[in-house]
């Protein structure tokens, strides 16, 4: 799997958490 | 599970994701909590539409606690009790207290497998003229990727959060006291609420972690303190006795930190990036409907006296941002007041985007 990069930009990074939601449920993240 | 790299907001979600915290609730929890105690203090001060930027008020010192609880649970650690976490001389960095099993630490934060981005302020400020903020990974970037505890994680997370005067106090308590009492909120009422602290443990953790070698230059990969020998660096043990904040925010010095050209960039701020992106859509198909229900708002201000601002702008050779309304709502929810209906939505659209990511390249 390549490797992933969540960028600074807010420190309310709720959009970050959404992404990791989703790939977690994909099965990317463990 | 693929290698992990963050800086600032991103550092916590990586490194809660390798720690296998659950996103939603308790990664979602962390925000909404340090979001409700920005509020409950903005409404106290004088500039009630301001969350993150509440002169001398402290979102690192919001964020630490629920930060670390989340980490260490996650762990299946135990956590201080409630009155040792209220005494301010408790010491976080007595592991042991935490009772996590040091394998399945190692297991979850193989050394490489986490990546998270600093700014060296001393490099940052030395250099005349200072690096443009257009530049991409200046001599400045920094990046811890093995940790001893729990302890070093959340200490680089805090550090790599950190803008003085922004996300945490701006020259110390003595200054951020002053600007406090001038904007109605008592130095006492402060303490009590934020404490002010989390910047002056991460500086000390750092500090061991730098000594130990465990912090590493972004352009050769070795120890930073090392780095600075061989390239001339003098520090003086009294340079280090002050220096409790050497490092701030790691997006200073690299707003996209990749490890390689297949690193996939998570960004909420949409663009056009050399790398594979999750970010949002450059034009969000509600945008315009939206926009006559924002009049108050900054993209409406923007949209009103600059109609003409262009499409995206060069950021670096590996990413051209969006200049649309869309980003301009997304930096104001995200530096002025945001309920949690906002915070919602924000984690709808990077779980949408993110699905739209995968199917667009048949990966799910």
């Amino acid at each position: 799997l390549p490797s992933i990069g969540f960028s600074g930009a807010g420190f309310l990074g709720c959009y970050h958490v959404g992404v990791s939601a989703c790939l977690q449920r994909h099965g990317w993240l463990g | 599970v693929p290698l992990l790299t963050g800086v600032s907001a991103g550092s916590m979600i990586a490194a809660a994701t390798a720690a296998g915290v659950a996103p939603e609730p308790d990664g979602m929890d962390v925000v909404l909590t340090a979001a409700r105690r920005t509020r409950e203090l903005s409404k106290k001060s004088l500039l009630p539409t301001f969350d993150a930027l509440t002169p001398g008020y402290s979102l690192i010192d919001a964020v630490e606690g629920t930060f670390r609880e989340a980490i260490v649970k996650s762990l299946g650690g135990t956590l201080p009790s409630q009155s040792q976490q209220q005494n301010r001389d408790y010491d976080y960095t007595l592991e042991s207290l935490y009772d996590i099993d040091p394998q399945l630490f190692q297991r979850r934060f193989p050394m490489g497998s986490l990546r998270i981005g600093l700014t060296d302020k001393r490099a940052l400020l030395s250099t005349f003229p200072p690096p443009s903020p257009l530049s991409s990974l200046p001599t400045a970037y920094r990046y811890v990727d093995s940790y001893r505890n729990v302890e070093d994680v959340v200490a680089a997370c805090m550090l790599s959060s950190y803008i003085p005067g922004v996300t945490g106090p701006l020259l110390g308590d003595n200054i951020s006291d002053k600007l406090l009492e001038a904007f109605n909120i008592g130095g006492s009422e402060k303490d009590e609420e934020a404490g002010n602290d989390a910047m002056k443990r991460a500086g000390r953790q750092l500090r061991e972690m730098t000594r130990l070698g465990l912090v590493k230059d972004g352009k050769t990969g070795l120890p930073s303190a090392q780095s600075e020998t061989e390239t001339g660096i003098e520090r003086s043990s009294q340079d280090e006795e002050d220096d409790s904040t050497q490092y701030w925010d790691g997006g200073i010095a690299d707003v996209f930190p990749t490890f390689d050209d297949n690193t996939i960039i998570v960004s909420p701020i949409s663009g056009m990036y050399s790398n594979p992106t999750i970010c949002p859509s450059m034009q969000q198909p509600n945008e315009v409907e939206n926009q006559s229900l924002d009049n108050s708002s900054v993209s409406y201000l923007l949209r009103s006296y600059v109609p003409s601002l262009p499409a995206t702008f060069r950021h670096c050779p590996k990413s051209s941002l969006g200049l649309n309304m869309g980003n301009a709502r997304a930096v104001k929810d995200m530096i002025l007041s945001s309920d949690d209906e906002q915070l919602y939505q924000r984690f709808k659209e990077g779980y949408d985007d993110t699905t739209r990511f995968l199917n667009e390249r048949g990966l799910t």
